[in-house]
């Protein structure tokens, strides 16, 4: 552990409690692309199959349980909880756009040919682009509430923080993970455009539609 | 240089 992997991973935590909190406490998901949502349940589900099966920390587990119980959450106040207020008008994104060549890279690029590897493996690479549909449905809204850009600055950080972790680790302890790596690379140019927005124009967004 | 495949990561 090092303290780019902490920082990334409570910059993760505190993203996905900021976007929980908006919706529990506004009682309502406007603006929020639930596709994205499910995608990342997905990431969570697939990638942590060995919570049960390998111990590593107790924060390893902990902090799965917690990601795991946190997504599905969101999940449930998005599509049952206020699903009333959930904008299925602009959350369109083609998310089989997404699955489909994540499912065959995953069958193609990976450490081994196991259910547990191609499954952790299509995880990453899902990750990389789960955050599309809600970029794209603010794309099409032309707006994202100033909570809203908050979660998705401490979402893109943390996966920034993760470069600067497997930098470290590259030098410290000679690990890397190639697959991770790449995949993390790309997850955070997606993100390279909203900084700059996020950055240049403060917490009101208006995407030029 | 190894690809360590320990999933000790998030």
């Amino acid at each position: 552990m090092n303290i780019f992997r902490l920082a990334g991973d409570v910059s993760h935590l505190v993203a996905i409690l900021i976007l929980l909190m908006k919706i529990w406490r506004s009682k309502s998901c406007a603006g929020i692309s639930g596709r994205s949502q499910v995608l990342f349940a997905l990431v969570f589900t697939t990638r942590y199959l060995d919570l049960f099966t390998v111990y590593i920390s107790a924060y390893n587990t902990v902090m799965k349980v917690v990601f795991l119980a946190l997504s599905y959450a969101t999940v449930y106040l998005i599509y049952m909880r206020f699903r009333n207020s959930y904008d299925s008008e602009n959350d369109t994104f083609r998310v089989e756009f997404l699955l489909i060549p994540v499912i065959g890279l995953s069958f193609l690029e990976n450490y081994a040919f196991t259910p547990l590897e191609i499954l952790w493996t299509f995880s990453i690479f899902l990750e990389s682009v789960a955050i599309m549909p809600q970029l794209f449905m603010i794309t099409k809204t032309g707006e994202a509430e100033s909570i809203t850009t908050h979660y998705l600055f401490f979402l893109g950080l943390y996966r920034a923080l993760y470069i600067a972790n497997w930098v470290w680790r590259y030098h410290t302890e000679g690990f890397y993970d190639q697959i991770a790596i790449v995949s993390g690379v790309v997850q955070t140019i997606f993100y390279c455009d909203f900084f700059y927005l996020y950055v240049t124009r403060g917490e009101e967004i208006r995407t030029p539609s | 240089l190894q690809d360590s495949h320990l999933k000790d990561e998030l």
